[in-house]
């Protein structure tokens, strides 16, 4: 069986909130390493990897693998039941019809539980390569949000290159081009503004930015957010979260021209 | 114009 408590049902429910309108059905696949999630939107485009590792958990317990079959609509009705601070408890027996959430408010002696039904979701696992990536940035995931936003209103799609003199993010739109240039950066009063480049080689890539606001969605979970690129493979966007646990985002890059 | 690629088409079946 599977007894995962989160000390603030805050986390799974930005989680969810981050990924909801790109997957809709999904397993979470729960073993004794902790809660992963892997799925693809409807395009086939970008592909979601979560991990919640067992050691964000506490107590967490699963003596078998289980795969939750979830629908993220579902699962949002009922986390908007919980309030941010409570603690969250999941339960699911060995071979499940249902989920088990319960919410205890440590302030008050308010306990509320909720079952949602799972589903049978045949979905194709992907086996994502461990890739040396070209270029590496670390940035404050407020910056990446915003530029993804301001690009998004002049054109559907942005370049990024990475060279020794940066990174650049750049679009072409039917009213004008914008570009947005961004040097190395260390702040040391307030390090969750740092900017950090890492490159082996230099890199350009052109992405959908419809895709890539979506994942700033998942902004709130982190202070700072990784991209990662190489020519020619699928962009990797990381929150990282505590305890070695993970939101990740891969795109797609754009062919030709 | 460009073309969108698949994720599929980069990571392999599982």
């Amino acid at each position: 069986m599977l007894e995962a408590r989160l000390e603030q049902a805050n986390l799974l429910k930005k989680v969810v909130d981050a990924i909801k309108d790109l997957v809709q059905d999904c397993n979470f696949d729960c073993n004794d390493s902790g809660i992963a999630l892997q799925a693809m939107d409807n395009s086939h485009v970008a592909l979601v990897s979560m991990m919640l590792k067992s050691e964000s958990f506490s107590p967490f317990r699963c003596d078998r693998n289980i795969a939750l079959g979830i629908n993220l609509g579902s699962l949002t009705k009922v986390l908007r039941c919980a309030q941010n601070e409570d603690i969250l408890t999941l339960k699911a027996e060995d071979a499940p019809d249902v989920v088990n959430l319960v919410f205890e408010s440590a302030e008050t002696d308010r306990i509320s539980e909720y079952d949602i039904k799972l589903m049978d979701i045949d979905q194709e696992h992907l086996g994502i390569p461990e890739t040396e990536y070209a270029a590496t940035i670390t940035m404050p995931s407020a910056e990446f949000q915003r530029i993804c936003r301001d690009l998004s209103a002049l054109s559907e799609s942005v370049s990024i290159e990475c060279s020794k003199e940066g990174v650049k993010f750049n679009c072409q739109g039917d009213i004008g081009s914008g570009s947005i240039h961004l040097r190395s950066h260390t702040n040391v009063d307030k390090p969750e503004l740092n900017v950090e480049i890492d490159l082996t080689e230099p890199v350009s890539l052109t992405f959908s930015l419809k895709y890539l606001v979506n994942f700033c969605k998942a902004s709130g979970l982190s202070n700072q957010v990784k991209l990662c690129l190489s020519n020619e493979v699928p962009l990797l966007v990381e929150y990282a979260l505590s305890n070695n646990s993970y939101l990740r985002f891969y795109l797609a890059p754009k062919i030709g021209d | 114009k460009q073309g969108q690629g698949s994720i599929a088409s980069f990571f392999k079946k599982a």
